[in-house]
């Protein structure tokens, strides 16, 4: 099994 | 006051294309250099990034940045209405609330005009900055898709393994499973048929299919597509403009 992942995780709010 | 002429309609209209059915709206900041986009869908697992530089407009003027909040279905319906071989005109008055949209048809003489409201959008970007890539595959866009929709009818998650000498493209469903595998090609006489791969590092990451069913959604904007990938990072899917670029940072999926 595998879950999505958020870009939110990746790159911060500009 | 901004005003870009395309040479065709058509391109434009695949630009929109590629982007209204991940995101319904997104601003468009003009610029001297050009137009750009940055938006993200609403599951925020894929963002968009699009730069049209100045030099890809038969004509192009931006005296003021301007940022034009457009809905893009609302953008694609208009566009519809334009040969894909028209000029195509787009222009807005600095603090306007429309965007004038004028097709020229280059054998009669036929002048359309529309105005499509512009909206107000609240903007929430990502800070993308520059990232590091471990492994690059470049390869038709043509083929690219067909392996995305292979793909998808088995499983909800395409599996790509990159190594020095192979990509291999992988879905493991409940009905069974694909694998598809390719590797660096030289055609001189048809360079676009060409795949290269570089690496640094082997990559093993997974993505959603229903992304990537969007993202391939441009292909028609390039014969080639460059995916550029990272362990444990979000993939980058780009299509090269004459001038520019539409990219898809896509988030990956995770074991669970």
């Amino acid at each position: 099994m595998s879950g999505q992942q958020s870009l939110n995780r990746f790159f911060s709010a500009r | 006051m901004l005003e870009g002429k395309f040479e065709e309609a058509s391109l434009l209209k695949k630009i929109v294309e590629a982007m209204k059915d991940c995101v319904s709206s997104c601003n468009f900041n003009c610029t001297e250099n050009g137009i750009s986009v940055q938006a993200v869908d609403n599951s925020r697992v894929l963002l968009i990034s699009l730069l049209i530089e100045k030099d890809t407009f038969e004509e192009y003027r931006c005296d003021r940045n301007i940022t034009l909040g457009v809905g893009l279905g609302s953008l694609s319906k208009i566009i519809g209405n334009g040969a894909n071989s028209d000029y195509l005109t787009i222009s807005a008055d600095d603090d306007a609330d429309k965007l004038n949209i004028i097709f020229e048809d280059k054998v009669k003489d036929k002048i359309s005009e529309y105005n499509l409201k512009l909206l107000d959008i609240d903007a929430d970007l990502l800070d993308v900055g520059p990232m590091d890539t471990d492994a690059t595959i470049t390869l038709p866009s043509a083929d690219f898709a067909k392996i995305c929709k292979d793909m998808k009818v088995l499983s909800e998650s395409l599996q790509i393994i990159v190594t020095k000498d192979s990509a291999l493209f992988q879905s493991v469903g409940d009905i069974g499973t694909g694998n598809i595998v390719i590797r660096p090609k030289t055609d001189i006489d048809h360079p676009e048929e060409s795949v290269t791969i570089s690496l640094d590092k082997p990559i093993d990451l997974s993505f959603g299919s229903k992304y990537l069913s969007d993202i391939i959604k441009a292909t028609s904007l390039s014969q080639k597509v460059t995916i550029k990938l990272t362990d444990q990072s979000p993939g980058v899917f780009e299509y090269k403009l004459p001038s520019g670029y539409l990219r898809f940072y896509l988030a990956p999926k995770f074991d669970e």
